[in-house]
């Protein structure tokens, strides 16, 4: 987990960086 | 097997999927339709073409990881708006993105290329090839380009672009995907789905798989990319090191 913890991140954030 | 498959899975359900994945691909592009007409015709001069081709290798390098890293979020954002990409267990759902990113970033980038003029839109406005030469990877560069103009040549819609993209991300045959039955239906799916659309609009038999038959030129410049980084990280482990964390968790082995 702690190899792709952006990923993880980004999947599991409902905010995501995305400016939509 | 598509008729199959058509008989177990309703009309309905197909256009219901349909308008989730072209939904989510307008929602999650980098650029709408409307500002790439604004920006079509902005290109680089000549002295920003001279400025970006005298930048170091390492820099080049580096500010093209920041630009794919940009993109890759939107992808990310794209996947997780599909139905049923999100039902799946999480380490699928990181197989497929690391996988099928740039494979869907290079369809994507049709929307963003001008094959009049053979030019990409790169960090704000429209470069050729010549612009990516301090990167030292000539072969992948022009690959790129010629897989923009063959996608090109088809006048791909926005909905073709989304449900094709959609499906190459949802490939079943990724390598240690736990649950890729249920990975092979979605794609199933999605390209019954393509198919719909192309039937709608053109109604073209063989258009669907003249799309398809442009994987293998996708496989190879995925394939070259990492050859190339790979290289590149050899060379230089220290530029490598600071590339973005993103870039990095997708690509690194």
């Amino acid at each position: 987990k702690e190899k792709h913890k952006i990923l993880h991140r980004l999947l599991q954030d409902s905010s995501s960086p995305v400016d939509l | 097997e598509g008729g199959h498959l058509a008989s177990d899975v309703s009309r309905i359900e197909i256009e219901r999927l349909a308008q989730n994945v072209v939904k989510s691909h307008l929602e999650t592009s980098q650029y709408t339709s409307e500002e790439l007409k604004r920006l079509a015709w902005i290109l680089y001069s000549q002295e920003d073409i001279r400025n970006m081709q005298s930048k170091s290798c390492e820099a080049m390098w580096h500010e093209c990881t920041v630009q794919i890293s940009n993109a890759i979020q939107y992808v990310v954002e794209f996947a997780k708006r599909v139905d049923g990409f999100m039902d799946l267990c999480q380490n699928d759902q990181i197989i497929l993105l690391k996988a099928g990113c740039l494979e869907v970033l290079l369809i994507r980038m049709i929307r963003a290329f001008n094959p009049l003029n053979n030019t990409v839109l790169f960090a704000g406005k429209y470069a050729g090839v010549q612009m990516f030469k301090s990167l030292g990877c000539d072969d992948l560069i022009n690959a790129i380009f010629e897989l923009g103009r063959n996608l090109c040549r088809l006048q791909l819609s926005d909905e073709e672009i989304a449900l094709f993209t959609a499906a190459v991300l949802l490939s079943p045959d990724r390598p240690w995907l736990s649950e890729s039955k249920k990975v092979q239906k979605l794609q199933d799916k999605i390209y019954l789905a393509l198919q719909h659309e192309i039937q709608k609009k053109s109604g073209n038999e063989d258009r669907l798989s003249k799309i398809i038959s442009k994987l293998p030129l996708m496989k190879t410049i995925c394939n070259l990319h990492l050859d190339k980084l790979e290289f590149f990280r050899l060379v230089h482990p220290e530029v490598a090191t600071n590339f973005p964390p993103l870039y990095k968790e997708v690509f690194n082995s």
